[in-house]
């Protein structure tokens, strides 16, 4: 009855390691490590159904970036990129390729305060996916570079 | 920094690594232990950013974007050895990867009360953040800051943000922005712009489309203003969107990369899957059966 398309035996196997658990100084009655934890997500309460009050706040003050690989169907990014089209920011520089490695990293568009990028061929976990483009992109970010 | 909280020897680790770390607890809401493990940048600690990183779920370890994605050693198959990512973010930031809300992966709750929100968990990260600069490293707290994360890190990431700003007078962290991959900012974007696209990726054809635009977009166009996919009460349209979403999310598409292998493995009672597909048309009566059908799959062919 394993569910599909997901790896975390790995993981599990890891961090479930009674060697692993001490070189990690966790105490021993902490529970097994699960890679998602059921009866937390079953409980949980979802208090917001969008970030757009969180936006407004936050691009007047500091910076933001959005990034999507383009093949992911969890958070897809065309939703994100319809949510950042719609918080009406002005816009910075038009929608364009960014390159690494010799080759398309997918495109950007800058708005204030607010960069939306897209990683071309990734899915839902980018830096996995894409490592050397997912490493060039956050680093033109955090060190405030172009793309 | 936190001597007893060093890493000294990891298992599984058979390269050198220049670069200091540690794994601990930090303490947010009260009773609430937070695992936390950071890698010191490899470059200049000193001078590099700070960048905390989340997992989403809600429910997921922030383990996997360690030791499966940006952290400077990833898991070999084997579950035992790791091997050094040459991409690691720690290159050039010192990367704290923060296990939240408590009973997610490492963090544990005191009595065990895993029950939470998203103001709740917002609040424990900020009480943790501070207690990482006051008590843990405050060699780093006038470094650049920056918050990111994946998924529903899209929802962790903005709230944490906004309490760091607004609590700039109380405790001043130098925040200078955040970032988010592929993260959830909107229930009703995310759903609507899946169907268009599947549609687009060829998922599904004119007939199961045409009936799509038909049931629940309004004047026969498809477009973002006038298609409802995420929450239409019309009966016919939550029929169609139904067959949609099977199409996309139950029927052996890897669903996190459209054109990557679908692995079956054991990840746990609990997987990524269902964390995420929690999130995903919430709004319609068959959302339930939709988590149901996940649950039950049996490998595909």
């Amino acid at each position: 009855l394993d569910p599909p398309c997901t790896n975390g035996t790995d993981l599990l196997m890891y961090l479930n390691t009674p060697e692993v658990r001490m070189a990690l100084h966790i105490p021993l009655d902490v529970k097994k490590f699960e890679l998602c934890n059921d009866e937390v997500n079953f409980k949980y309460q979802r208090e917001y159904s969008t970030m757009r009050p969180q936006y407004e706040f936050l691009t007047s003050r500091v910076r933001g970036l959005i990034y999507n690989g383009d093949i992911d169907m969890a958070c897809n990014f065309l939703g994100d990129e319809w949510f950042v089209e719609s918080l009406g920011l002005q816009v910075k520089e038009g929608r364009r390729m960014w390159h690494q490695g010799g080759q398309v990293g997918g495109f950007v568009k800058r708005f204030t305060n607010l960069d939306l990028v897209t990683v071309r061929g990734a899915g839902h976990m980018v830096p996995e996916d894409k490592p050397a483009p997912s490493l060039q992109m956050i680093t033109s970010f955090l060190f405030n570079k172009p793309y | 920094a936190p001597a007893a909280d060093e890493i000294k020897n990891l298992p599984g680790l058979s390269h050198d690594i220049s670069f200091k770390h540690y794994s601990g607890y930090l303490n947010g809401v009260e009773g609430k232990h937070l695992h936390y493990w950071f890698t010191e940048s490899s470059r200049d600690p000193v001078n590099d950013p700070v960048v905390l990183w989340m997992n989403g779920g809600p429910g997921c370890s922030s383990m996997e974007g360690l030791l499966a994605e940006l952290g400077p050693y990833l898991i070999n198959p084997d579950g035992k050895t790791l091997r050094k990512n040459k991409y690691a973010w720690n290159t050039m930031a010192n990367v704290l990867f923060l296990e939240a809300p408590a009973c997610v992966g490492l963090s544990y709750d005191d009595n065990d009360n895993c029950s939470t929100g998203d103001d709740e968990t917002s609040l424990g990260n900020y009480l943790a953040l501070q207690d990482f600069f006051k008590n843990k490293f405050p060699e780093y707290r006038n470094n650049s800051f920056f918050i990111t994360g994946e998924s529903y890190g899209g929802i962790y990431v903005p709230t944490l943000a906004v309490r760091v700003l607004k609590g700039q007078d109380q405790f001043p962290i130098n925040l200078q922005g955040y970032a988010i991959g592929n993260g959830l900012s909107s229930y009703e974007l995310n759903d609507d712009s899946i169907i268009f696209f599947a549609y687009y990726h060829g998922l599904f054809g004119d007939d199961l489309w045409t009936r799509l635009v038909e049931h629940c977009c309004t004047g026969g166009r498809p477009t973002r203003q006038t298609c409802n996919f995420s929450n239409s009460k019309w009966p016919m349209c939550s029929q169609v969107v139904q067959k949609a979403s099977d199409i996309i999310y139950n029927e052996g598409l890897n669903m996190y990369n459209l054109y990557d292998n679908c692995p079956h493995t054991t990840a746990g009672k609990f997987s990524r899957h269902e964390a995420d597909l929690s999130n995903i048309l919430r709004q319609h009566d068959f959302h339930s059966t939709l988590m149901l059908r996940a649950k039950n799959k049996k490998p595909v062919q």
